[in-house]
């Protein structure tokens, strides 16, 4: 039989004892447990397949967990002198996010189809942000992405330009671009290179319909030759080694409204 | 195992009429106790949510338990409106009630868990372990 998972002291000097409860009464602790969380519900399609924890979206938040927010959990941060940037390279801007935030959710990125995107040489990314709760306000989001050294056709002393554009219109399959941010890579930098998306998550959590995803677009920063391809510059997809796939992180600031979700 | 299991046997027959007798009852004496906190732990390891919440591994809440008798002391952590209330208290017992036993400080928790099969969420709670209990 499965243990009760409640432990409740009795009151006695070292004497603990673990009632047996009914399974009735645990399914209502249960529930009112979850409720209080906020977690009304398992989520679904994870009963058969349990979500796998060595993705790179669930590790980020993972090391946030053991590394930014210290052991005690105690009122005041932790102190800068103790935190580690872990295998994510987080910064001081991180840090003060992470600080600021009552929630910080991860979106790992999909391919999920948009009618009359054609694609180039640049690679789309898509979120689902439908489960950021409404009110939240968002302090920031950034896109993570692994740049890896294991391509043939990187350039040893080159340095590219990789460029988030937000796709706007897929009218006629023609494509408008938003810019969103840009960050410079070179030769031997291996690691996670972050861009700026805060507007891009705020523009779809408030136009859902609107959500048709990122471009990303590689090109030589002296722009000597055209667009080349993410992967031709070791940036890893989603197709990539699990924790070394693109996700987006969003830093939320709570609204103070207790959700109430119908169990 | 075997000394509890031959004293559960034993007192199996009369463990009705044990948790109905105030003076036998641990219950009641329980709440004869003074103020303080308790422990309180949620297993999610054991209640079979370790696939869902990646972490903690369990809830370590603690709770306040036991009364606020007459006259407080240090130990209780008594608010200086508690010593007001005991002494109403005791002027008109049926009246007016004894002073709380309640959490005088608590601490946020932080929980680690999926949203669906891809997307997680860490989210800070505040005010959910008991760090103290007092009278109030």
């Amino acid at each position: 039989e499965r243990m009760s998972g409640l432990y409740v002291d009795n009151g006695f000097d070292q004497t603990i004892v673990h009632r047996v409860i009914s399974q009735r009464e645990k399914r209502e602790v249960e529930h009112e447990i979850l409720n209080l969380l906020g977690l009304p519900d398992r989520p679904k399609n994870t009963a058969a397949r349990p979500p796998q924890v060595k993705r790179s979206a669930p590790k980020f938040l993972l090391d946030i967990y053991k590394n930014a927010l210290g052991e005690d959990e105690d009122e005041k941060p932790i102190g800068e002198q103790q935190r580690r940037a872990g295998e994510f390279d987080l910064t001081g801007q991180d840090f003060r996010a992470i600080d600021q935030s009552d929630v910080i959710m991860t979106f790992a990125a999909r391919n999920h189809h948009v009618p009359g995107v054609r694609h180039e040489r640049g690679k789309r990314l898509w979120f689902d942000v439908s489960e950021v709760p409404p009110g939240e306000h968002i302090i920031s989001a950034e896109l993570r992405l692994y740049r890896s050294m294991d391509v043939k056709n990187w350039r040893k002393n080159g340095s590219y330009m990789i460029t988030a554009y937000r796709v706007l219109k897929t009218e006629n399959g023609t494509r408008e671009l938003q810019y969103v941010d840009a960050v410079n890579t070179t030769a031997g930098k291996e690691g996670w290179l972050t861009l700026n998306v805060s507007e891009a998550l705020d523009h779809w959590v408030n136009n859902p319909d609107g959500n048709k995803g990122l471009y990303l677009s590689v090109h030589p920063a002296d722009r000597s030759v055209h667009e080349v391809r993410p992967e031709d510059v070791g940036i890893v997809g989603f197709r990539g080694n699990p924790d070394k796939q693109p996700f987006m992180v969003g830093y939320f600031k709570s609204s103070g409204i207790r959700e109430s979700k119908v169990r | 195992q075997k000394r509890d299991a031959r004293r559960k046997k034993k007192s199996e027959s009369s463990s009705l009429d044990y948790r109905n007798n105030p003076y036998t009852d641990p219950g009641v004496q329980y709440n004869s106790r003074t103020c303080k906190i308790q422990t309180l732990y949620v297993s999610f390891r054991d209640l079979k949510w370790q696939d869902w919440i990646i972490a903690p591994d369990g809830y370590d809440a603690y709770y306040c338990s036991g009364e606020c008798n007459f006259p407080l002391n240090a130990h209780m952590n008594a608010t200086n409106h508690a010593i007001v209330q005991t002494l109403v208290h005791l002027v008109s017992p049926g009246k007016v009630p004894k002073p709380c036993c309640a959490p005088t400080k608590l601490s946020p928790i932080s929980v680690l868990y999926f949203l669906d099969e891809s997307n997680v969420i860490l989210k800070k709670y505040k005010n959910m372990v008991v760090k103290s209990c007092g009278c109030h």
